[in-house]
């Protein structure tokens, strides 16, 4: 775990009287083990130790803190890296924003993402969400592709009892813009689209996203993102981002036992913040982000 | 002494984040510079062609486990038990699976175990009708180990020489979702002896770390016959394998690489060292 990593590089600093760079070396092996095994990305570890090295270096080590008592006391190396860590770590986790952009008439949210991540699930937890903050949503079933994922939507929305908008014949960009204004005709005032899983390198499929964004300007485009993913997942995100802008992430799954590294690549490398988490199949396992949470989970 | 022998260190730099990268993982990553740091003698160890040319001889060593070619399996019907976590590609896999059996000549019975999942039963349907396939589904409130039951049973009076039961994605966290995965495999023994003669793992290549867990509690739980690695057309690598091949001694026996009928290959150990490395 991220914590023992983190445990065995304290041991090596117990009792130095400063930090040179080859304890903080050492001491950075450990952690570095550590999160790359919770499948955060390379990258994101090389400049998370850079910048603890940086710091713990350039820090001059005689500070003084105060004590439990208000005493003032010096901090020792040891304490000051492990500071140094977990200032950098929350650092990767925060700022926290997990507002959906409420838009006047119509508030739209587009759902992005790989094959099975999770959108047409989380469409359906987001409209049950937006109906507890007193809006009206109506799913737009924009996957034309998948076998049966009209129909796995509509089942989502009958359960929600709620309504989905689907014409067969139409390419999922003027679906959607046709989506709006039935949403307007039947007095909705949000409309979530769920789109197919496509690859990030699918240029034309990427394209058909960008054409669905020009078309009906959502102020909300989540990439849903497996939190059981790897080191493909910055790859991933990047791309998506570049094309559409992102305004978050949505990560899913997190009912299971993967240690979602992911999450801290893919807000580091894009700057977006983290909207949801995804908890469990069922339309109620939908959390807003929090950081201390992902943070125990990815320290294992 | 060979136990003081390193790898120059330039070579370890450009290699290391090759391998983790691709999602090999930190600890068999070193477990493979250690095994190449064994092999070599001292003046290859500078080679960075040779050890490069090592690592990837130890990668298809590791890989290339003997299982039996799908299509030539002679049991009648073969039973095969398709699980894995949500979303891997299971339905659709199935689907493939079908048609590539189909295409030499066997005839194919689905069983829609997924009793739980929105519309996963039209999903496989839609799959059987591409592939030329009966889909057996289940009655109302029937639980997936009764469809997967009369699937078996179906498949025999169809005289099919493949039943493909699908069922439902699950973590392998959830210990019941769990004990439903093995009562499902004791009622296919109850439908027909011997069933089910291959239980298949679909995993997804974009998994990190997670997927040797994953390989872990479902091999513990019903005992895989191998692995089916999907979506390797995208731009994960699927390093994980190795780990699952090497500790689980799990054949891969097939990559997808797409979502077409058509895009299901047989695993190619060579063709994945070289995907690695590209
Ligand atoms: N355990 C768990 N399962 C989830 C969660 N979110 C989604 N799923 C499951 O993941 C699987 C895939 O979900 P979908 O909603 O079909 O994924 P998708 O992204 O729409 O898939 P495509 O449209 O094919 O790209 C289903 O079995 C869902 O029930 C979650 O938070 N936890
Ligand atoms: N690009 C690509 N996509 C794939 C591949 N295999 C499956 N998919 C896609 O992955 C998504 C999920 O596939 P499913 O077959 O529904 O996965 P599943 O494991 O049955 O999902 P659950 O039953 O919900 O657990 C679909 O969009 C498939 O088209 C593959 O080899 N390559
Ligand atoms: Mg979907
Ligand atoms: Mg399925």
């Amino acid at each position: 775990t991220v914590t023992r990593g983190f445990k065995n590089a304290r041991l090596k600093l117990q009792g130095k009287a400063e930090l040179n760079s080859e304890l903080v070396d050492e001491a950075l092996k450990d952690i570095r083990v550590s999160l790359l095994e919770a499948d955060v990305d390379l990258g994101v570890v090389k400049s998370f130790m850079d910048r603890v090295r940086d710091k713990s270096l350039g820090q001059v080590v005689g500070l003084e803190v105060k004590d439990g008592h208000g005493k003032r006391v010096k901090l020792s190396p040891q304490d000051r890296f492990n500071g140094i860590c977990h200032e950098e770590l929350e650092a990767l986790m925060g700022p926290v924003d997990t507002s959906i952009t409420v838009q006047k008439p119509l508030t739209k949210v587009m759902m992005v993402g790989l094959q099975g991540s999770g959108k047409t699930t989380t469409a359906g937890k987001l409209a049950r969400w937006l109906d507890g903050k007193k809006l009206r949503p109506l799913l737009v079933a924009a996957d034309i592709y998948r076998p049966a994922a009209v129909d796995q939507l509509r089942a989502l929305g009958d359960k929600l009892q709620m309504p989905v908008f689907h014409e067969p014949g139409l390419k999922p960009p003027e679906l959607c813009e046709k989506a709006m204004a039935v949403a307007r005709e039947t007095g909705r005032n949000a409309v979530i689209f769920d789109t197919a899983g496509r690859l990030a390198i699918d240029e034309e499929l990427m394209r058909e996203l960008e054409d669905i964004k020009a078309r009906t300007k959502p102020d909300n485009i989540f990439l849903v993102v497996d939190s059981m993913i790897g080191q493909d997942a910055v790859r991933t995100a990047a791309e998506f981002n570049r094309r559409l802008d992102l305004t978050g992430f949505i990560m899913t799954k997190l009912d299971g036992d993967a240690r979602g590294g992911a999450a801290l690549s893919i807000k580091e490398v894009t700057g977006k913040p983290i909207k949801f988490l995804g908890v469990g199949e069922t339309l109620d396992k939908l959390e807003e982000f929090r950081p201390q949470g992902l943070a125990s989970r990815i320290l294992g | 002494l060979s136990g003081t022998r390193e790898i120059d260190e330039k070579i370890v730099d450009e290699l290391e984040p090759l391998l983790i990268q691709a999602d090999v993982g930190v600890k068999t990553t070193q477990k493979l510079m250690d095994l190449v740091r064994q092999r070599l003698s001292s003046k290859e160890l500078s080679s960075a062609e040779k050890v490069r040319d090592a690592i990837r001889d130890e990668i298809l060593r590791m890989v290339s486990v003997p299982a039996p070619v799908m299509e030539e399996r002679t049991e009648r019907p073969c039973v095969v038990m398709v699980v894995g976590v949500n979303g891997a590609g299971k339905t659709t896999t199935i689907g493939k699976l079908a048609h590539r059996l189909r295409q030499r000549g066997h005839t194919v019975v689905l069983g829609a175990g997924d009793t739980f999942r929105a519309a996963a039963v039209e999903q496989l349907r839609v799959w059987g009708d591409r592939a030329g396939c009966v889909t057996v589904e289940g009655k109302e409130g029937q639980d997936s180990a009764a469809v997967l039951f009369d699937s078996v049973k179906k498949g025999k009076e169809e005289g099919a020489a493949f039943i493909l039961g699908d069922t439902a994605g699950r973590l392998h966290t959830k210990v019941n979702l769990m004990e439903e995965l093995k009562k499902v495999r004791r009622v296919m023994a109850k439908a027909h002896e011997g069933a089910p003669h291959e239980v298949l793992l679909v995993l997804d290549a974009t998994t990190g770390q997670n997927a040797l867990i994953q390989a872990e509690q479902f091999n513990q739980a019903l005992e895989l016959s191998g692995v089916i690695l999907t979506k390797v057309d995208g731009t994960a690598k699927g390093g994980v394998i190795i780990a699952i091949c090497d500790q689980l001694k799990l054949p891969v026996r097939f990559v997808g690489v797409g979502e077409k009928l058509s895009d299901l290959r047989p695993f190619d150990p060579a063709a994945f060292v070289d995907g690695l490395f590209a």
